[in-house]
């Protein structure tokens, strides 16, 4: 992709490959969750179910939020409740076979989008770093 | 900022300016700093000293990082702990005059970097959004 013209890169040209993406299960409890985004230092991350069809994604907030309580964190809400419970499930995607500025507009908002197949599978992420590494080598090519 | 080509563009011109920024005092104990951050639901934010000079970047997964013990989660180091203690220091920063191409290259690897004046005052901050945006209006022009 080093010298395709902007035009020409689809999503899958920069996508993360599945394999290569931190994620968690639907009927993971939040414990998990977090400790998965603590360790991996990601903001969030995909939520697949066990046949790895994408449902959602949580981030570190949307956790921390369950735990607030009003007089300190309640933790030992962390064990009692499910991923499924707290994820975002109004997520934008993308196909594999999406031109560059398709895969732009939607990482206007998103640090993120998850790419899917026909048959809804999880396929990978689109970053928007990946999208500002290509912008910079159109930029100078 | 509509019509101008990226060519033209200075980082002034996408930045939000620092009265719109969140953003944590040096000595903050972590606790106030998890709120901010919990409250805004933005990742990280700019530290300031009380002079408002930019001193680093703090961030959910650092504190998250201190609080996480051996069992489990330690909350009490929530409150005898500060900024200061956990804080990144080695950030990015830009000044206002730079170049539209000088903050894309900052901004492949960072969420948002920091601007501030020729006295290290805080500014603003520029983020991937604005940059994104400014890259999608250019395409249709
Ligand atoms: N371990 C690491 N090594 C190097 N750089 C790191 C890093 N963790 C974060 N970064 C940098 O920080 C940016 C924001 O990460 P964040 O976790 O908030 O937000 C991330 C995260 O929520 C998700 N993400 C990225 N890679 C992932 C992966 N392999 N698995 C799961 N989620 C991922 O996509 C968002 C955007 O990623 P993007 O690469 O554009 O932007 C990343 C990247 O530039
Ligand atoms: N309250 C809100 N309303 C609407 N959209 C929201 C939002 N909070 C987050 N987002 C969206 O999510 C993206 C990632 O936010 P995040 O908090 O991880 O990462 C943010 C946050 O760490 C920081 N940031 C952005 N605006 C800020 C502000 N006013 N004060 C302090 N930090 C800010 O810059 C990073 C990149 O921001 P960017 O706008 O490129 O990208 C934002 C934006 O597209």
């Amino acid at each position: 992709i080093e010298d395709k013209a902007l035009d020409d890169i689809v999503v899958s040209d920069l996508m993360i490959p599945s394999e290569k993406v931190a994620h968690v299960q639907l009927k993971n409890p939040l414990e998990h969750a977090l400790l998965v985004l603590v360790k991996s230092g990601y903001s969030a991350v995909p939520v697949l179910d066990p046949s790895y069809k994408l449902v959602g994604a949580i981030g570190k907030t949307v956790i921390l939020n369950q735990i607030l309580g009003i007089e300190q964190f309640e933790i030992d809400k962390l064990s009692t409740m499910r991923v499924e419970e707290v994820m975002h499930t109004d997520i934008p995607t993308l196909s594999g076979d999406e031109r560059f500025v398709d895969g732009l507009k939607k990482l206007i908002n998103h640090p993120f989008v998850c790419v899917t197949d026909e048959n809804d599978y999880f396929t990978g992420i689109l970053t928007r770093r990946a999208i500002l590494k290509a912008v910079q080598r159109d930029y100078f090519r």
